[in-house]
């Protein structure tokens, strides 16, 4: 089982890549990508020896075969499919965010296999104003029937936080293995499901040290 | 000089001692901090030394201690004032969260003193609606003489990509020391000024991992 701190470096290690290939380079050394990720070189290596080492003592890193190693690592080198539940401002913020990444053509990898397939939400006049940057909007009743029928595997959950526990219950029924949870609800699920939680005042709270 | 990456986990060991304390637990081992917050019992050790160690081997953390020295370590014993600049779906989400994170009444330490002071937007029809749950909404031309009258020391960045930078610029003329960015621009900031990149992406990439 690999430590989750270290699954969740993996997508900075390949944007840092892309920064570096971007930039002309073609070999990165552990240090270097330490150093902009914010980890030691040390933290480098023993992160990517879990998954098979692939540098060479003393050379470094060729750039383009570690990203394509950390895309299959991630399985983003197979389409990951996304359902958003809820489509208030932080579902919808998120479906144009994600397009706006997607469409600038920046050369950032990893974004072109992750698709938000469908949103949902309760409300019938939200509904009406979908289709969102070109993702569908449906209501909540289809949510099990979609998120089979489009084999999607994540779910982000930005509706309020007393009804977070029954939709994440239907996606899991519906075969989706890991969330990403803004509301504030705790949710309790199974052993061989993954929650992460976003919390913009924990990345508040850690800036105030700067201030 | 402290780690940012250490930094970043203080508030997880907060979040982690108000849900043991709520629990009604006292004592903490650095195993249980560690289990909760996803690290090891010697991360918990190594991070908590640099500020002068505070447990006592074998016996473990006094669970109340240890949150007020946390909360004066992060700067959270006092007031901390925060800035949305732009108020559109993601500025108004952070907002309207704080304020149900805040009233709430659920023991979390840090949130009382972490407060947003005002917000700020270009757009005539946004303002007309504001205040937003209390928050005070200016025109952006009042940007600096509201974060110095104010004492603003944080600024959150929900404008577009090409007004980020510009917006920076006039908040660190004002005095601001840290931004949490939320705009996919890369900001450059002078040596003293921190910056948090938030990437919903970054999270639904490690997320692919567990699919
Ligand atoms: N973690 C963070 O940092 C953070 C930041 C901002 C907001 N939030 C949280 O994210 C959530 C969304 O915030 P928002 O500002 O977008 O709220 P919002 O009120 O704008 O949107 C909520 C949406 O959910 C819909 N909804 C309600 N019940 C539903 C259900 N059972 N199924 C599907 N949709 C349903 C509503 O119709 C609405 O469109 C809230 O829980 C909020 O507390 C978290
Ligand atoms: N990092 C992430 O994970 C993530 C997620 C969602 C959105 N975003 C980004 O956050 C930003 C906001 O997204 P949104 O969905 O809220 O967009 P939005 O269009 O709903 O809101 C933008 C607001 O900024 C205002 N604005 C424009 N120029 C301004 C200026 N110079 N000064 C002050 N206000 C100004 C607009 O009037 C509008 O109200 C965008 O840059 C978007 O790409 C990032």
């Amino acid at each position: 089982k690999v430590p989750d701190v270290v699954v969740r470096r993996l997508p900075m290690y390949l944007r840092a890549l892309d920064n570096l290939e971007n930039a002309g380079l073609s070999i990165v050394s552990s240090k270097e990508l330490g150093d902009v990720t914010g980890t030691s070189p040390t933290q480098v290596r023993k992160d990517l020896t879990i998954f098979g080492g692939f540098g060479k003592q003393g050379v470094g890193y060729k750039i383009s075969t570690l990203k394509k190693q950390l895309l299959t690592i991630l399985k983003l080198d197979q389409d990951v499919k996304i359902a958003i539940v809820g489509l208030g401002r932080m579902g919808k913020a998120i479906i144009h965010y994600n397009a706006y990444k997607r469409d600038s053509g920046q050369r950032n990898s990893g974004y072109k296999n992750l698709t938000i397939e469908a949103g949902f939400d309760i409300d019938e006049e939200v509904l009406k104003q979908g289709p969102f940057d070109s993702v569908p909007a449906y209501h909540v009743n289809m949510l099990k029937d979609v998120i089979v029928k489009s084999g999607i595997k994540i779910a982000v959950l930005t509706v309020p936080a007393e009804a977070a526990q029954k939709m994440a219950d239907i996606c899991i029924e519906a075969g989706v293995k890991a969330f990403l949870n803004f509301s504030p609800a705790t949710l309790i699920v199974p052993e061989n499901v993954r929650v992460s939680n976003a919390d913009v005042t924990v990345s508040l709270q850690s800036l105030a040290f700067y201030a």
